[in-house]
């Protein structure tokens, strides 16, 4: 799975994410990916979410969509959203991970394996690419 | 005004001694090249809309990650692609699922979203509305990768257990 969040010089905030699912999945199996509220979600109100991991924990949380709403309700920070909702997901069995993008030009990520792919760049001219949960 | 890109290429039992050098620098490289297709489009002035659909375009080309040319194979040794796209100044959506031909489901989810009558479109449907739409397609060939090949081989030497960690993605 791969994806990308990313906040545009206007404010406005977008998700994009895809992927070919699980190895052996069978019976029509789909994940979180193409769900909207669940792999991917973008409000200008609150942030743009794209998720990686087991697909059916994701699902079950709708974790777009509930870290927007911890956002956009309670005012909490795009990093404790992202952590408290990846929190959910892992207490429920599942693994993966999530980047988040603000409209204030906030960014976040967090991931409960050991390891994601995973990039970010700024007008500011920061940039990083790690993998490795120490990097 | 400023601008800001995030971007993944999937998560898992990724370590420095499951992943070999060859897959770290592969990966490393197409993460930057994702990097500088989103920031081209964001520097420029372009929309947030744009420059996720740039960046995960140049990732699902690249055979290093799960999605597009180099996703995982199913039960049935085929392709199902799944991808979606979403607007937050307006909320717009365009989602896929089980598409099999679309060389970018990105591209197809943009498309849906552009073409604004529904959210999620699935399986053969899907695929009829991408040539509807004269977006480009790809045949198996495009998308299948040897080492995907040697993985599906080990699953399924390994009895194809529906393993949602194991993913080799």
């Amino acid at each position: 799975t791969v994806g990308a969040v990313a906040c545009d010089t206007q404010g406005h905030v977008a998700a994009a994410t895809s992927t070919g699912g699980v190895t052996g999945k069978r019976w029509g199996r789909i994940g979180d990916t193409p769900v909207i509220g669940a792999g991917t979600f973008a409000d200008d109100r609150a942030c743009a979410v794209s998720c990686t991991g087991s697909g059916e924990f994701f699902l079950r949380v709708g974790v777009g969509h509930e870290i927007a709403a911890r956002v956009r309700l309670s005012g909490e920070s795009l990093q404790v959203a992202a952590d408290a909702v990846l929190a959910e997901v892992k207490a429920l069995g599942g693994t993966g991970g999530v980047i988040v993008a603000g409209p204030n030009g906030d960014m976040a990520w967090g991931f409960n394996t050991i390891g994601m792919y995973r990039g970010t760049a700024s007008s500011a001219g920061s940039r990083t690419v790690a993998i490795y949960a120490n990097e | 005004m400023t601008w800001t890109l995030v971007i993944h290429g999937g998560a898992g039992k990724l370590d420095s001694e499951m992943v070999s050098p060859e897959q770290d620098a592969g990966a490393r490289a197409g993460l930057s090249r994702a990097l500088d297709a989103g920031s081209k489009v964001l520097a420029d002035g372009g929309s947030a809309l744009d420059a996720v659909e740039a960046a995960v375009r140049v990732l699902e080309d690249d055979p290093h990650f799960n999605s597009g040319r180099g996703a995982v194979f199913t039960h049935d040794g085929t392709l199902e692609l799944d991808a979606a796209i979403m607007d937050g100044r307006t909320r717009a959506a365009g989602a896929v699922a089980a598409a099999t031909a679309t060389r970018n489901p990105v591209g197809l989810a943009r498309a849906i979203l552009d073409d604004g009558r529904h959210v999620f479109l699935a399986g053969k449907g899907a695929d009829a509305f991408s040539r509807d739409r004269g977006l480009p397609q790809a045949d198996a060939d495009w998308f299948a990768t040897d080492e995907r090949r040697r993985q599906f081989a080990e699953f399924q030497a390994d009895g194809g257990g529906f393993d949602v960690d194991m993913k080799y993605g």
